[in-house]
């Protein structure tokens, strides 16, 4: 809401460079929004940002050419650049700052936040987005039966300015309260090094402890066609509250830490961590 | 339906706990 704006408006103004919002309409022969790319942990600028971090998906317009793409995105890297140097304090501030309040909300000495497992996108508000025409081919062109399944889009050359929904920012559609931490299984020694490559703070119990915990006990189905090499995992479960006393050699990852939001991310098992990816699906 | 192998602690324990080496 800040710097992007700022870096829009020098790019105009200093290079003559149109930059915006990355995204795509949701139907291109009728645009009734402008979308941004998907609010998953595992994009590298929404994994910055789950560290309390800043970071900014830069890409160039794949109608410009060759020769255009490069220059407006060397003129955007170094309008970052200047702009983080100029406001480097401010940013570090924020940056200390996220890290103290995530670590005072998992300790619970600040209020445990309700935190998201899925989101939906949210909108800044109708603004004139310009896109080229594009419409359907005619039926009887040769053009428009190529590549059988999709229908292809004709561009028309003229560009109109449509009002739309920008949306260009995540919103919750369902949220878990922020626990004090995790237990994890003695024998899942794997995913305690796989939080500790993320910088992730992970302890284990010298002694069996017993407390009340909350567990999920859940449907568990995977889906049919691989994404990535991973069939994802699809959890429908009930949360339990119930005493539980967990042996020696158990794993607890804290949420009072500075990377207290990643730890949430990854284990929550609802939304799009670790479970999904099938990091527990010996253990299912 | 099976339980989920991680379980949300509503607070830290207390119990003795050391650090990953």
């Amino acid at each position: 809401d800040q710097m992007l704006p700022a870096l829009r408006k020098t790019l105009q103004d200093k290079y003559h460079e149109a930059i915006f919002d990355y995204g795509n309409v949701d139907n291109p022969v009728e645009p009734r929004s402008w979308d941004t790319y998907a609010p998953l942990g595992w994009y590298g600028t929404n994994y910055v940002g789950l560290r309390g971090r800043m970071a900014i998906l830069s890409e160039a317009y794949s109608h410009a050419d060759f020769k255009t793409r490069v220059q407006v995105t060397h003129d955007f890297l170094v309008e970052i650049l200047n702009y983080a140097a100029l406001h480097a304090d401010e940013i570090r501030r924020l940056e200390r700052e996220a890290d103290r309040q995530t670590t005072l909300e998992g300790a619970g000495l600040a209020l445990r936040p309700a935190l998201a497992v899925t989101y939906k996108l949210g909108s800044r508000g109708v603004e004139p987005v310009v896109l080229e025409v594009m419409k359907p081919p005619d039926s009887t062109s040769v053009r428009g039966r190529v590549g059988g399944g999709r229908q292809q889009l004709l561009p028309t050359g003229e560009l109109r300015a449509y009002r739309l929904p920008v949306n260009d920012r995540f919103v919750d559609s369902l949220t878990r309260p922020l626990p004090a931490g995790y237990y994890l299984p003695p024998a899942a020694g794997e995913i305690a090094a796989l939080l500790r490559l993320h910088g992730i703070h992970v302890q284990r119990l010298t002694a069996e402890w017993t407390d009340t915990v909350e567990t999920l006990v859940a449907q568990i189905s995977w889906a049919p066609r691989e994404f990535q090499g991973h069939h994802q995992v699809i959890i429908d479960g009930t949360w339990v509250t119930a005493p539980r006393t967990l042996p020696g050699g158990t794993h607890f990852v804290s949420t009072a830490q500075p990377l207290g939001r990643l730890v949430f991310s990854l284990l929550e098992p609802e939304g799009n961590g670790l479970a999904r990816w099938g990091a527990f699906d010996r253990y299912l | 339906a099976v339980e989920f192998p991680v379980a949300r602690a509503r607070r830290a324990p207390r119990a003795p706990a050391r650090s990953l080496p």
